[in-house]
């Protein structure tokens, strides 16, 4: 659906964070706590899937586009992080903030 | 529902560990995890809700019997544990080890 897709392309182009989430995971909990916690000034736009008319087509979309299925998909200035895992390694080595605070 | 209640009651009597649990949570993979590693010589009754032909009427009846409405809502030898936290806790401090050996 080329609507869903022009919504999750400038969701990821218009922000430092974009995390698609779904509200009562504690995996994407844990990931929104990460960038809370560690980068209180950075602003993350979450899009909770369950509450989004387009949840399930976002998914889909997002399936086509990262080959990740699951929830959170994190991307951060417009790359691709993966989920809760991939973030919190990433911030373990020192990548994430590198990340975050690169040039856009 | 009557027979809910009984369902549970006798899943939890029978079992020295059972986790209701949702296929698809991480949480719920973990604490799966965590007594696979950790316990392997115990048999884990896993109920996976989604699964379940009474999956919400089995979550309702937990929330009634335990205050706990979400997954995973374990029970070691017939004491109700709590969630992927309290039983990563409990692991931790040495006391699940001992719960899952004491006498039945
Ligand atoms: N290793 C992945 C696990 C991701 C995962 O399995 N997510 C689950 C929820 S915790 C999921 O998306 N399940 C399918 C769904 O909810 O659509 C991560 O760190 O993010
Ligand atoms: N701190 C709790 C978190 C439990 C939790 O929030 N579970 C979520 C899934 S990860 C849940 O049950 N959400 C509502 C539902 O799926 O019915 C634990 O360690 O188990
Ligand atoms: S749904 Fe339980 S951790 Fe994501």
């Amino acid at each position: 659906l080329a609507a869903t897709k022009e919504v999750v392309e400038t969701i990821i182009q218009d922000n430092r964070v974009a995390v698609f989430s779904k509200s009562w995971c504690s995996f994407c909990h844990s990931t929104k706590d990460l960038f809370n916690t560690n980068f209180p000034n950075t602003s993350i736009k979450v899009v909770e899937l369950d509450e989004h008319e387009d949840g399930s087509a976002i998914q889909a979309y997002l399936l086509e586009k990262t080959g990740q299925r699951t929830v959170p998909n994190i991307f951060v200035n417009r790359q691709h992080v993966g989920g809760n895992d991939d973030v919190h390694s990433m911030f373990r080595k020192g990548q994430l903030a590198k990340l975050v605070n690169s040039e856009a």
